[in-house]
């Protein structure tokens, strides 16, 4: 099972 | 005050139902731009990115930025009860814990409204950077719906290749493999049946169809989506709303065994 990722690992808080 | 008159009431149905199992509460942000949400769902794994802009409606009433916390469950219960050729108002005044959705059918001989309670939501606003992606992928929305659907029966995963011969959706699962290449074809005599890819360098992401297939319940919203793909990025999959703006899903990869 390829683990996932999260969005905020990507985007950051404003 | 707000006052916000939408003729083509069924946008904001379909919008409710394209968004409302991905997410469960959200802010709905009004100002002078327009009528927009930016939420994630309870796994952080994906982001939606709604904007209908101020002149996309008939009227435009926001005196001052506004954020309204709702339940889309409850929201779409209420849009529900909205005909599909309704014109759909809301309203809501300064400091009041209520929004008012009012329905008039198009020969103005039936008007509802419906109430429904706001509430506090503590949500997250992210940044989401301008990116140059790998590749764009624009193609009929039915037929994404179609593969994301038909693979999904199949694996949980879709590897999303593209090269210059296409774009490849493939996946495994207990029962064997599928791989479905679309290639392009801009030559077609209607342009929302044309499947279009422009590309920088090849990309291959993997991605979890469950949210895949949750965002295809967009499709009537639009016959064309876009997908946005970077080697390091999350994919967005984007669906026009017609002369008003978006709807956009951010998905992140999975990472590659």
């Amino acid at each position: 099972v390829n683990p996932q990722r999260q969005i905020t690992s990507f985007f950051s808080k404003t | 005050m707000l006052e916000l008159r939408l003729v083509q009431g069924s946008l904001l149905k379909k919008v409710l139902e394209a968004i409302k199992d991905l997410v469960n509460d959200a802010n709905f942000d009004c100002s002078a731009t327009g009528f927009s949400l930016q939420a994630m769902d309870s796994s952080h794994v994906a982001l939606v990115a709604l904007l209908l802009r101020s002149e996309g409606f008939e009227h435009y009433r926001c005196d001052r930025n506004l954020s309204m916390g709702m339940n889309l469950g409850n929201m779409a219960k209420m849009l529900k009860c909205a005909g599909n050729d309704d014109i759909i108002t809301l309203k809501a005044d300064d400091g009041s814990d209520t929004v008012t959705f009012m329905f008039e059918s198009p020969t103005q001989d039936k008007i509802s409204d419906f109430e429904m309670k706001l509430m506090d939501i503590d949500s997250e606003h992210l940044g989401i950077p301008e990116a140059e992606y790998h590749a764009i992928v624009r193609m009929p929305s039915s037929e994404f719906g179609r593969i994301c659907k038909d693979l999904s029966s199949i694996g949980d995963t879709v590897v999303i290749s593209v090269t210059k011969e296409g774009v490849k959706f493939s996946t495994r699962g207990d029962i064997g493999t599928a791989n479905i290449v679309c290639r392009q074809n801009n030559t077609v005599d209607k342009p929302e049946e044309a499947t279009i890819i422009e590309m920088t360098e090849p990309v291959s992401l993997t991605f979890a169809l469950r949210y895949m297939n949750s965002f295809t319940k967009a499709t009537p919203l639009s016959s064309i989506v876009t997908l946005s793909l970077s080697s390091d990025l999350p994919v967005v999959v984007e669906y026009k709303i017609a002369e008003m703006g978006y709807i956009r899903f951010y998905l992140a990869p999975k990472i590659e065994e």
